[in-house]
């Protein structure tokens, strides 16, 4: 489904470059649900914005579908964002003056979804997270747990075969947490594929394969045998 | 230092109002280093912002060194919290167009220190939570993790008397984790009064009391007995 191959991300700081990504091969397969774990500035923020098209390697090549999306331009990155991936961010991204019920219908309606059927499918989401009594709050008027879960119902939205979650649950107390991944290994379950980046031991052992990146680079891949 | 009597934090919301805190008794000591733990959306941040001075409560009464808080104007909050508070936000609230050496001069230009001071000590607090090779980055160019450490170092530029951090490690890997958290207990050692708002049982257990909050009340408070 996604191959990463020499994947580099260079950033041109003055005279010197940062390479948050150095060269990464890694091959990830339908259905797999992986953690990416490594240092803080490691690279995975940067690792899991390029699968989810957010961002272009600066060298190297990315395979979604078989397809090289460096011959993909931005509109037809921007579509397949819509419509086939979830991506919940490290710094949740929500839209301050809307609320929490219009924040998870936006992503609907930019698929042409029926608003009657996109209210439904937002009020269905929130209740999942825990936040049905929360519905008319706007970001600002909620907790940054509750914040999160918005972001994580958000991203799954539109039903996509491929979820990205970047710290998904760092804002959570333990309780709140285990239904967050009940929620992921169920969807896990349907056939979705799952990437979730995480410094949480309690999040990567239930993933099936664990990816420690060091300094922009593949380290090591450790698989989860008890799956 | 700090006592909260019967404090409440009421938000109204058309025709239903939310109780965020709901009488909260509590009294902290000089010295003293507590962990705020509790449910996401449980009144934890609340918490922190009233003993920081960011916000007044609705009900009761919160003494600061004996004086109400409710009888300081404006001002008078202000001082106090530039001189005497250091506050590490859980969405960390750093000034993105300003380089990271920038964001940690800003509050001792504030003070009125000397640039050549000013600089020297934001070079130091930058190295020691591990930043010093990220000083001309803005924040946008920094991970999330690099974000928080600057959130911290920034706290502790005015060498405050009272430290107050929202799930200050929330974003880090746990030898990131493990070097904030001495560097927190050093703080302790200096004598200096530190409270953290976690969600992790690895920073709660170095405190030496723990309150457990419940829908904007205090639960129980656990003394650690290994301090
Ligand atoms: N401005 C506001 N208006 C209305 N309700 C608010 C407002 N700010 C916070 N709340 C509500 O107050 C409650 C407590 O919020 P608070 O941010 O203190 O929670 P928390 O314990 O820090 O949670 P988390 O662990 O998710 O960060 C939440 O239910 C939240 O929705
Ligand atoms: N726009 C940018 N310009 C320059 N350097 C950048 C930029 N964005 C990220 N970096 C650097 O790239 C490196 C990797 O960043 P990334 O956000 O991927 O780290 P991370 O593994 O997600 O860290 P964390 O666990 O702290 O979130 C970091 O050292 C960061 O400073
Ligand atoms: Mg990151
Ligand atoms: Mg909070």
């Amino acid at each position: 489904l996604v191959k990463l191959d020499g994947v580099e991300r260079h950033y041109q700081m003055g005279t010197s470059t940062v390479r948050a990504l150095d060269g990464v091969d890694l091959e990830i397969r339908r259905g797999d649900h992986w953690a990416i774990m490594g240092r803080s500035g490691s690279g995975k923020s940067t690792m899991l914005n390029l699968l989810g098209c957010l961002d272009r390697p600066t060298g190297g090549e990315y395979y979604l579908g078989g397809t090289p999306v460096s011959t993909l331009d931005d509109d037809a990155l921007s579509e397949i964002r819509g419509e086939r991936i979830g991506f919940v961010f490290q710094s949740f991204n929500l839209i301050p003056q809307l609320t929490v019920l219009e924040n998870l219908e936006v992503p609907l309606f930019y698929q042409g979804g029926a608003p009657a059927v996109a209210r439904k499918r937002a009020e269905e989401l929130a209740a999942r997270v825990g936040l049905d009594d929360r519905l008319d709050h706007r970001p600002p008027e909620l907790s940054g747990g509750q914040q999160q879960r918005v972001a994580i119902a958000r991203s799954l939205i539109n039903d996509p075969l491929i979820v990205l979650a970047d710290e998904a649950t760092g804002n959570l107390d333990s309780n709140t947490e285990m239904e967050i991944l009940e929620l992921l290994d169920d969807l896990a379950k349907e056939g979705k594929t799952i990437i979730l980046v995480t410094h949480a031991e309690e999040v990567a052992e239930r993933a099936r394969k664990i990816l420690i990146l060091v300094d922009g680079k593949v380290d090591r891949i450790i698989e989860n045998s008890d799956h």
